[in-house]
């Protein structure tokens, strides 16, 4: 099955 | 001081249903190059971004860089005061805790005034990075919110795959199935740029919600690659956009 990422996991806090 | 007019309130209507059922509160902020928006939604699955150059408007001054806080149920019941051919003007002295509104009808008989309070709000910003999308697909953007609407009839996930021969769109729940198929057509109603095809599944209710910009512009552009967000762009005329960008899901 698949989860939801987050987006954090690919785009980076300024 | 800040002050920028718009001479219809149509396009401000327009952006904020395209934003409001994703953000509940947002920050604009201005400068002197124009106004942008950055903001994920609560669960921080999908963020939007938006642009509005200076050149959107009649007239466009910001003397300093101005961060508007605001709450977009509001903002949208002051829209809801005003016609949409109503010129807008939005306009904030420096160091504002209030925003300003003023409508004009289009004679130039009535004008009205409304006074929003500014909220402080602690918005994280993201980087995001330059992607080479493998494969960008142009489409009428009423056709996108279509499949969209279909596909979560179905289920909840909707898995996009997109080659040279097309974007498949395919959903599979307890009632059955659901796929969707389109092609590079001669008319160039749907355009495919594919350099590697590229297959990734998402959650049907944020696509859907992206749907809500659909008046915004009769085309969207979705960028895809392989284990990045997917995105969904819709210009705003020449002055601008609205994207979106939603992680996938992913293998356990």
């Amino acid at each position: 099955s698949a989860s939801q990422a987050k987006l954090k996991d690919f785009f980076k806090p300024k | 001081m800040f002050e920028a007019r718009l001479g219809s309130t149509t396009l401000l209507k327009k952006i904020v249903d395209a934003l409001r059922e994703i953000l509940s509160q947002s920050t604009l902020d201005c400068s002197d190059s124009g106004i942008q928006l950055q903001a994920m939604d609560n669960s921080h699955v999908s963020l939007v971004s938006m642009l509005l150059q200076n050149d959107c408007f009649e007239k466009y001054r910001c003397d300093r860089n101005i961060s508007l806080g605001l709450d977009l149920k509001s903002l949208s019941k002051v829209l809801k005061c005003a016609s949409g051919d109503d010129a807008v003007t939005i306009s904030a002295p420096d160091k504002a805790d209030k925003v300003q509104l003023s409508f004009e009808s289009a004679g130039k008989e009535r004008t009205a005034d409304y006074e929003l309070r500014l909220l402080n709000l602690d918005q994280e910003h993201l980087g995001i990075p330059e992607t080479d999308y493998s494969c960008v697909v142009i489409m009428p953007a009423i056709e996108f919110a279509r499949i969209c609407r279909d596909m979560t009839s179905f289920s909840e996930s909707v898995v996009i795959a997109c080659s040279k021969d097309g974007i498949k769109f395919s959903a599979s729940g307890e009632m059955g199935s659901a796929n969707i198929k389109l092609s590079q057509t001669s008319k160039g109603d749907v355009d495919l740029t594919v350099e590697e095809p590229v297959t990734l599944s998402f959650a049907g209710r944020y696509l859907s919600t992206f749907t809500r910009a659909t008046p915004l512009s009769e085309k969207v552009k979705i960028g895809m690659a392989a284990d990045v967000p997917l995105l969904v762009e819709y210009p705003i005329e020449d002055y601008g956009y609205i994207r979106y960008y939603l992680a996938p899901k992913v293998d356990d």
